[in-house]
């Protein structure tokens, strides 16, 4: 049974990785239930993310924000600071996607946090930018502005060009 | 509006295709 969890869990990701994520979707929801199962919280993670992932390319951003939902409470759990800050990221993302962009800005203020803690400076431009993005889709130009500053000069320090 | 449409998304598109390719592996 163990085992079935883990080529459960390698087929979803080569589903995903071919572009079948419906496929995708039915095995890492396979890999998902085995993970429960034996109680493997991080087995139960992965497959959470790897769900919320599918999930995005399959156009289903509510379903996709639940299992990053879900994403973000076991990486709470297992006490793992750098999956919290990714989780954070991908609800963001996901709630721009669903324009709702009060709770995009809710998580990138989140992840901005822990990307400090973390003394991550990609992340940190990364969520700037994108709170840059959220305040103006708002109309805040204020807030935007200062987001598009920090952004910059963290691109510069960093050396992004582009 | 279109133009703002756009410049809402660029960072949305720019993670999606990182996690393209973002399969966690067993």
């Amino acid at each position: 049974r163990a085992a079935q969890g883990r080529a459960y869990g390698n087929l979803g990701n080569t589903y995903y990785l071919l572009g079948n994520f419906g496929k995708a979707v039915k095995s890492h929801q396979e890999r998902l239930e085995i993970a429960k199962e034996f109680g493997d919280k991080s087995a139960e993670r992965r497959a959470c993310s790897n769900l919320g992932n599918a999930c995005v390319f399959l156009g289903e951003f509510a379903m996709a924000a639940e299992y990053y939902k879900r994403t973000l409470h076991l990486a709470r759990l297992l006490k793992d600071k750098a999956i919290e800050a990714q989780a954070c990221y991908s609800l963001g993302n996901t709630y721009t996607l669903l324009q709702d962009y009060e709770k995009a800005i809710e998580y990138h203020l989140k992840h901005l946090l822990i990307a400090q803690e973390l003394a991550d400076r990609i992340g940190e431009g990364r969520a700037c930018w994108s709170l840059g993005n959220a305040y103006t889709a708002l109309g805040n130009h204020e807030q935007a502005v200062h987001f598009a500053e920090r952004h910059f000069d963290i691109s510069k320090e960093i050396g992004d060009r582009s | 509006v279109q133009r703002m449409h756009l410049i809402q998304v660029d960072s949305v598109q720019r993670w999606m295709e990182d996690l393209r390719l973002m399969a966690e592996c067993e």
